[in-house]
């Protein structure tokens, strides 16, 4: 659920 | 992407073109602190080096170049081409009290103990308390041109707005990411009295000007 995978925001 | 944050990523590209022209057209940084604007190019920097490893799509990287090159560009002018113009008597918030807790922050908090993640994290706290300086230097010369008060606005309608973005995509995806949503409420936070006096004054016509 972390966001080491979604770096898709700026 | 989601309106949200469609809308929240071009006011954010607004802010930062409105604050570039101010300073271009006017060929004057008055009222506007360097320091926030070496620490904004400090947080594209650090969240943004992910450009040369991963590629999200055309929109993202474009956009991050975007906001890199004028990150850089305005504290070019402010420190180089109009130096001149810089109010550093006002400018004066001790920015190593933002910096050394961000970084023990990001060290003791993260979702990965990796050298990008650090990065990153470092990057999300940092925006957070970015714009202190910027503020500092407002209640310090008591008044603010109305043209900085639309690029202060529209700086912080973006985050308000990935507010709205990270609700749309825990409800619709499922992704939640706490360090970002905390650390974007307490940046959107910082904005309220400006919110105010933004909208009780500067939308009236009226200049903003703080009870000295």
């Amino acid at each position: 659920p972390g966001s080491a995978t979604n770096k898709d925001e700026l | 992407m989601n309106i949200f944050r469609l809308t929240g990523d071009l006011s954010h590209l607004a802010a930062i073109i409105i604050l570039l022209l101010k300073i271009w057209k006017t060929r004057s940084c008055a009222g506007i602190s360097g320091k926030s604007q070496i620490l904004f190019a400090l947080v594209f920097t650090t969240r943004y080096l992910d450009l040369f490893s991963s590629f999200i799509s055309l929109y993202n990287t474009v956009m991050k170049v975007i906001y890199i090159m004028c990150a850089y560009a305005t504290v070019y002018l402010i420190y180089g081409k109009f130096k001149a113009t810089y109010d550093g008597n006002h400018d004066t918030f001790r920015v190593e009290f933002l910096l050394i807790p961000v970084v023990l922050l990001a060290v003791l908090i993260n979702h990965a103990f990796a050298p990008m993640e650090i990065l990153w994290t470092f990057s999300i706290y940092l925006e957070s308390v970015a714009i202190l300086p910027q503020l500092f230097m407002i209640s310090k010369t008591g008044e603010a041109e109305t043209i900085t008060t639309h690029y202060l606005f529209f700086l912080g309608l973006y985050r308000t707005l990935y507010l709205f973005n990270w609700i749309w995509r825990f409800y619709f995806e499922g992704f939640f990411d706490l360090i970002a949503v905390v650390a974007g409420l307490v940046q959107t936070i910082l904005y309220c009295d400006f919110f105010y006096l933004y909208i009780t004054k500067v939308l009236k016509g009226k200049k903003l000007s703080l009870p000295a």
